[in-house]
């Protein structure tokens, strides 16, 4: 069992990381939508 | 010698944080001080339940988060495209729609963080770039305006002015500012042609007839008018130097006095005779280049005099 709870924790750590990255590719891409947006304003 | 025999966990002596949502495991608790000693463990203590749970949440999370970025990402490309094609079919305005864009940073950051809720609306910048097409098309008609003014007799009240084009009467309004009527006019010399004329007497100087052209001709410049006499107004378009060439932009001036007005005194010096009709100058200097080349002129004038010095004598 413990076995499991560390693949748990793993798969936790690995969806946790990607979460992070998604965050700051939202963030990046939202700051060029931004700047392009102003572009046509 | 081994002291975990002795240590009894039925104390309920908890080293765990507090946690409201989560339960006290009821494993066996694994303590794994670090280089300090303190309070750094690995927490194995948690339930597969709950990181089954974690888990899942997270990976809920994770989903919302590629959806929320794939929409972004759309809109970023369609806005990005639709300003491409913008760019391409208006080149010489891509300055000054850069230097908008600095006038518009401040107030867009305001609306920043509206994006990530609204998922980017690009329908705005539609109404944006219409927006801006707006005053520079408003600009290109304003530079076109070209005017004709015209001497008329005071007891003529029409408003008709002959220029060489064919003209279609669609109004009629009178100001406030200038109790004269004001005609406008659409040119019909070509169907598709966009000039439109304004006819209305001056406020100063009722005798003057103002014609204001807006646009420019699309077709070749009809053929100049028979020469008018009496009150027949007529401005051709050959005499004017702002509507002679199509392409006329700036807005010009011009004066054209094509009656005889008897108010006018400065063309008296250039006549021959105060009642006798206009000549113009050049003419007169023509006729007479031409008398004086011509031999049989110069020998009849010398008979003449001499025969006059004779007879005197």
């Amino acid at each position: 069992k413990d076995e499991s709870v560390d693949e748990l924790e793993e798969e936790l750590k690995r969806v946790t990381a990607e979460n992070k990255k998604l965050v700051e590719m939202l963030s990046v891409v939202c700051e060029n939508y931004n700047s392009l947006r102003s572009h046509l304003m | 010698m081994d002291f975990s025999s002795y240590i009894n966990t039925s104390l309920d002596l908890n080293i765990i944080p507090y946690r409201p949502h989560q339960q006290i495991p009821k494993k066996e608790v694994e303590t794994n001080f670090f280089s300090l000693g303190m309070a750094n463990f690995s927490v194995k203590d948690e339930s597969v339940d709950e990181l089954e749970e974690e888990l899942k949440r997270v990976t809920a999370e994770n989903k919302k988060l590629v959806e929320m970025l794939s929409v972004v990402c759309e809109n970023y490309n369609s806005l990005r495209s639709h300003l491409m094609e913008y760019m391409s079919r208006n080149p010489e305005k891509e300055l000054s729609t850069s230097s908008k864009k600095r006038k518009s940073e401040s107030s867009n950051n305001n609306n920043s963080n509206l994006i990530g809720v609204n998922n980017g609306n690009s329908e705005s910048s539609s109404t944006d770039e219409e927006s801006c097409k707006k005053p520079r098309e408003q600009e290109i008609v304003k530079a076109k305006i070209s005017r004709a003014y015209v001497r008329t007799e005071a007891s003529d009240t029409g408003l008709i002015m002959k220029d060489g084009y064919h003209w279609r009467k669609y109004g009629q309004k009178v100001t406030r500012d200038n109790p004269c009527p004001r005609a406008y006019f659409k040119c019909s010399f070509a169907p598709s042609c966009p000039v439109k004329k304004k006819v209305q007497r001056s406020v100063d100087d009722q005798s003057m007839l103002v014609a204001t052209y807006e646009g420019e001709h699309n077709h070749p410049q009809p053929a100049p008018l028979e020469s008018n006499s009496g009150s027949t107004r007529s401005a051709s378009l050959s005499s004017i130097p702002c509507l002679a060439s199509p392409i006329s932009s700036a807005p010009k001036v011009v004066t054209l006095d094509l009656t005889n007005s008897k108010t006018s005194k400065d063309s008296k010096s250039n006549e021959p005779r105060k009642d006798s009709p206009k000549v113009p100058k050049n003419l007169v200097e023509q006729m007479a280049t031409s008398l004086t080349t011509d031999p049989n002129f110069r020998a009849a004038l010398v008979a003449a005099i001499s025969g006059r010095l004779m007879h005197n004598n």
